[in-house]
Parts: structure tokens; C-alpha cells; sequence
């Protein structure tokens, strides 16, 4: 464990406390795309489902028991709970374009050919354009509320911690996992335009607001 | 080497 993986899960674990919070504490989900939340939970459903077949340590379990619990959370409040503010109409991305490419990709490269290693592949895969529904959303709205934003921050955060986390492992460890890597630049990149936008409006006070 | 196989992350 280095510093930058452990910031790294702290602003994934923010991100995920962030929206859930924000649902909870507005009894809305308006603005949220629930098809990036199922994509998510999809992520981290094939991703631990090694709870079971391997022990990595106590930090280890503890935290993908927490990313399961609050995405299943999430997706319950989104679907059941405040199905009502659901804003479905503008959450209208076709997710079988990139669940689709992400079964290929996984059957196709991989490390090696076994269904616990496949999901893990197909979770990388998927976890790096999951949150294009929630992008796709904001862009056909033209805005999103502060803590949206937040969210979406602390979520991009994450990856790119991870990816100064590989570039620590890869000369400290002598560790590097390519899949993961080019899934994590691809997943960081996707987040440029958003950070971008974060930095010049909502920390100047402003309401990201897309140019018309 | 790579440390492929290897899940230890989250």
C-alpha cells in the first residue's frame, strides 16, 4: 500500500458517500444517471466477486464489502426508494454499447482464460467508460448541480491517483498490470473535459453549466 | 516482470 492508492480508494470511497448523501439528504436522484450506477454496480459485482476465492487482507475485504453495499444502496434508492425523481428521460445513453464491447474485449485479452479472470477483465473494461451515462446526461441537460459535480470529481480523482499509484508500483515493486493501466489512462482521459470545467466554474462558485 | 493474474487492488 503507497500513499497515492491509499488517497486513491479515500476519493473513490468520498465519491460513492458523496452521492449517496446527497440522494439520502434531498430525497432526490434528479441528475443522476442510474445507468452509470447499474454499470457500476456490475463493476464491482464481477470485480470482488475473488471475496471468495482469494484473501488479500482485512483492508481489502472490508472495502470491497463497503463499494458493493453503498452501490447496491445507491441503486435501490435510485430504482425503489425515489423512483419518483428519477429523471429517466434524459438518462437515455444505450448501455449495451459498452457492455457488449466489454464481454469482447475481456474474451479477448486477458491474462489468462478462466471465468473469475475474465469478470476481473470485463470489470476493468467496463469500469473505465461506466461512467459515460452520467457524462452523456450532463451534456444533454447542459448542467449539473454542485454536488454532482463533486461526485464526479472525486470519482476522476481516484483513477488518476491510481495511475501515479502504477507508475510508484511499476519502479518500486517492479509491478505492473497492463490491463489495468491502459483501462485506468482510458478511464482518467475520459474525465479531462469534466476536470476542466470543475476547476474553472464550481470552484469559482459557478454552476457547471455547459455553453448552449 | 508483470504481475498479470495479480488482483490486490480495489
Amino acid at each position: 500500500m503507497n500513499i497515492f492508492r491509499l488517497l486513491g480508494d479515500i476519493s473513490h470511497l468520498l465519491a460513492i458517500i458523496i452521492l449517496l448523501r446527497k440522494i439520502w439528504m434531498s430525497r432526490s436522484c434528479a441528475g443522476i444517471s442510474g445507468k452509470s450506477q447499474l454499470l457500476f454496480g456490475l463493476v464491482y459485482t464481477t470485480r470482488y466477486l475473488d471475496l471468495i476465492t482469494s484473501y488479500i487482507s482485512l483492508y481489502n475485504s472490508v472495502m470491497k464489502v463497503v463499494f458493493l453495499a453503498a452501490s447496491y444502496a445507491t441503486i435501490y434508492l435510485m430504482y425503489v426508494k425515489f423512483k419518483a425523481t428519477y429523471d429517466h428521460n434524459h438518462d437515455t445513453f444505450r448501455i449495451e454499447f459498452l457492455v457488449v464491447p466489454a464481454v469482447a474485449l475481456a474474451l479477448l485479452i486477458n491474462h489468462d482464460f478462466q471465468v473469475v479472470e475474465i469478470l476481473w477483465t470485463f470489470s476493468i473494461y467496463l469500469e473505465s467508460v461506466a461512467i459515460l451515462p452520467q457524462l452523456f446526461m450532463v451534456s444533454k441537460t447542459g448542467e449539473a448541480e454542485s454536488i454532482t459535480s463533486h461526485y464526479l470529481f472525486a470519482l476522476g480523482v481516484y483513477r488518476g491517483l491510481y495511475l501515479l499509484n502504477w507508475i510508484y508500483r511499476f519502479w518500486a515493486e517492479d509491478h505492473y498490470d497492463l490491463i489495468a493501466i491502459v483501462a485506468g489512462v482510458v478511464q482518467t482521459v475520459l474525465y479531462c473535459d469534466f476536470f476542466y470545467l470543475y476547476i474553472t466554474k464550481v470552484l469559482r462558485g459557478k454552476k457547471l453549466q455547459l455553453p448552449a | 516482470a508483470s504481475s498479470k493474474g495479480i488482483h490486490d487492488e480495489l
